[in-house]
């Protein structure tokens, strides 16, 4: 099963 | 005190329809760089990064940095409303809370303008490192249009692997499977028609299909796309204007649980 990861996981907020 | 002129409305009416559809409601940021905007979709797996350059404009005037919040479907709307070959002029009077939309037909003998209300949005800017990237592959923004689109009819989810010869594309669906290799080709007619990679080392991630369909949205943005991997990265799929800009998308990859 292929798992759908997040942007805010690779990004930080600013 | 803001006003930017654009000789071409069409770019900006593309620009709208190109993402309204993925997010809903955004920032528009107004310095002395451009007019740009950060935003993600509802489910945090897709960003998207607008870049207009300010000298790409006929006239821009920026006083101070501003953040303008506009629903991106009621923007659309109004901009519809304006010819491709129209001048449109942004106007926002600081601490207002609308922004206006002036149109002017190339022979000046009609002049509409349209009044939005800006709304508050509370939305988070993330910071995008810049990255060195281990495959890039600049290839026909509408061939990979058709590519996406094919695919997402058979299944869910599209491999993409890049390897020094080219790059595939691959799915998986209920009813079989479909692999597409659009090998590296520079010997092309139509220089938008090129495949080039530029690749450090092969990559190969798995993307959700609805999502790089909507990417494809853009695709009358530009001749070419450009489409970036590294392993354990979101990919970033550009569409570069010229002389003004770029949209970027980034979509974060599937990983096996």
């Amino acid at each position: 099963v292929n798992q759908q990861r997040h942007i805010t996981s690779f990004f930080s907020k600013t | 005190m803001l006003e930017l002129r654009l000789t071409q409305a069409g770019l900006l009416k593309k620009v709208l329809e190109s993402i309204k559809d993925l997010v809903t409601d955004a920032n528009f940021d107004c310095s002395a760089t451009g007019f740009s905007l950060q935003a993600m979709d509802s489910s945090h797996v897709a960003l998207v990064a607008l870049l207009l350059r300010s000298d790409g404009f006929e006239h821009y005037r920026c006083d101070h940095n501003i953040s303008m919040g506009m629903n991106l479907g009621n923007m659309a709307k109004m901009l519809r409303c304006a010819s491709d070959d129209d001048t449109v002029t942004i106007k926002a009077d600081d601490g207002s809370d609308t922004v206006t939309f002036m149109f002017e037909s190339p022979s000046q003998d009609k002049i509409s303008d349209y009044e939005m209300k800006l709304m508050d949005i509370d939305s988070e800017h993330l910071g995008i490192p810049e990255a060195e990237y281990q495959a890039i592959v600049r290839m026909s923004a509408s061939e990979f249009a058709r590519i996406c689109k094919d695919l997402g009819t058979i299944g869910d989810t599209v491999i993409i692997s890049v390897t020094k010869e080219g790059v595939q594309f691959s799915t998986k669906g209920d009813i079989g499977t479909a692999n597409i290799i659009c090998r590296k080709n520079t010997a092309v007619d139509k220089k938008e028609e090129a495949t080039v990679i530029e690749m450090a080392e092969p990559v190969s991630l798995t993307f959700a299909s609805r999502y790089l369909i909507a990417f494809t949205k853009a695709t009358p943005l530009a001749g070419q796309v450009t489409i970036s991997m590294s392993y354990d990265m979101p990919i970033v799929v550009e569409y570069k204007m010229e002389t003004m800009g770029y949209m970027r998308f980034y979509l974060a990859p599937k990983i096996e649980e």
